[in-house]
């Protein structure tokens, strides 16, 4: 694992619940918001079941301490997207709670559904995305989840111990997190 | 190879990958370039590496030679990414600079961690 240097992260005392909220404005046609917040709700829910941190989602935008949403090209951040694949999305490291997806991707949220071939799982780059804004770097280790690159059609979701010993390491354990669990889990999927 | 006894079949199975076949057609020009090599389109791929982090802002005049600082980007990039560290633009290399990725840089504002045995 890797962090930003200077290791940024979230600094309130914990447990503390961090708030989130999806543009209104930036946003895709072909997903109902209630696809798209359930798929997020879900990748968040995965952090915190390792760290000591609640992630809440409000509707006040402005005032929410993550703030996401969907974005074309140059959008005013100084990190363009590139239309169809390339770059699919980018977040931003702590404090700053930005997390933006690329609009010209075809986002998924279930590849029975989606059948283009250039689909991307919206779920998996959340994941991943999270990681970035909670102060997780890129990791050298393939399985991981924030390892930078993911194919289309593939979703990877389940974060792996380095994913884990790097979040916790800036956050410190959930109390309910169970390593031993963790551990089975990556045996058996290695399996 | 063809293994002892096998009949090739009369037709070639070929394999493309989903809605990258323009950027393999791009790329495939590059295959196996290492120091010395002088590819024309290899300033793009500098690009690339710049903006990952790995070829620094002083850079940014970039040519089509594969340049000393272009392979230690390239060695970088292949050890960060856990590839085989070659030092050239195999295939491995562009195969992952063709998959689609997150946006946030690999390097030069990151510190990294690594496991080590006692």
């Amino acid at each position: 694992y890797a962090y930003f240097s200077g290791q940024p992260r979230w600094v309130r005392k914990t447990p503390v619940t961090l708030t989130y909220a999806f543009s209104p404005e930036n946003t895709i046609s072909y997903l109902t918001t209630e696809e798209i917040r359930a798929v997020v709700d879900r990748a968040f829910t995965r952090w915190a079941a390792v760290i000591p941190l609640r992630f809440s989602e409000i509707e006040d935008y402005v005032s929410a301490d993550i703030k996401i949403g969907f974005y074309g090209g140059d959008h005013g951040d100084g990190e363009p997207f590139d239309g169809v694949l390339g770059v699919l999305a980018h977040a931003f490291s702590p404090t700053s709670g930005k997390l933006h997806f690329d609009a010209a991707e075809r986002w998924a949220v279930d590849f029975g559904v989606e059948r283009s071939k250039v689909a991307v799982d919206l779920e998996s780059v959340a994941t991943h995305e999270i990681g970035h804004v909670l102060g997780l770097a890129h990791s050298s280790v393939k399985e991981a989840i924030m390892y930078p690159s993911l194919s289309p059609r593939n979703k990877k979701v389940e974060l792996k111990l380095d994913d884990v010993k790097g979040v916790q390491a800036l956050y410190g354990s959930n109390p309910n997190f169970s390593l031993s669990a963790l551990l089975a889990s990556d045996t058996s999927t290695n399996q | 190879r063809i293994a002892p006894g096998f009949t090739p079949p009369e037709s070639i199975t070929v394999l493309t990958v989903n809605g990258t076949n323009d950027t393999w057609h791009n790329l495939a020009r590059f295959l196996d370039s290492s120091k010395g090599s002088h590819v024309s389109g290899m300033s793009e791929l500098k690009k690339y590496f710049h903006r990952f982090g790995y070829l620094p802002v002083s850079d940014i005049d970039f040519t089509d030679t594969f340049d000393a600082r272009f392979e230690s980007a390239v060695i970088e990039y292949q050890s960060k990414l856990g590839l085989p560290v070659t030092g050239k633009l195999d295939s491995n290399t562009l195969s992952q600079i063709m998959s689609p990725r997150c946006g946030v840089r690999d390097t030069g504002h990151v510190t990294q961690f690594h496991a080590t045995r006692r």
